[in-house]
């Protein structure tokens, strides 16, 4: 699992 | 911790020639530069996530070129039909960045 809130940096979320 | 990267000199060239040819500004590329570069792997959206989630080291949404070079690993190890790890093993763990 990806750490959820905040904006993520991830550009493939 | 003074292992040697997994990343041959011979492959982080090859890497660093194709950071280079994507244009980096101030040494680092932007997740919108990487992105298609990623999916051009053809490989599952969720795969390439996971892989600019243990490239990315200090998540900052850039890659600078050692990085950038364990994300072109681990796609180029996926498409061989390795697993991506859950988490970056520390002999991926760039020097530079222990």
């Amino acid at each position: 699992q990806y750490p959820a809130g905040g904006s993520s940096t991830n550009p493939f979320l | 911790a003074d292992a040697p990267w997994v990343v041959k000199p011979e492959e982080k060239m090859k890497f660093d020639a194709i950071f280079e040819s994507l244009g980096p500004v101030g040494g680092m590329l932007s997740g919108d530069k990487v992105k298609p570069v990623l999916l051009n792997s053809k490989l599952p959206v969720d795969i390439l996530g996971r892989v600019w989630e243990l490239s990315d080291l200090d998540r900052d949404g850039m890659l600078d070129r050692d990085e950038f070079s364990v994300a072109m690993f681990l796609v180029y190890r996926a498409l061989e039909g390795e697993s991506v790890p859950m988490s970056l093993p520390p002999p991926l763990v760039p020097p530079s960045k222990r």
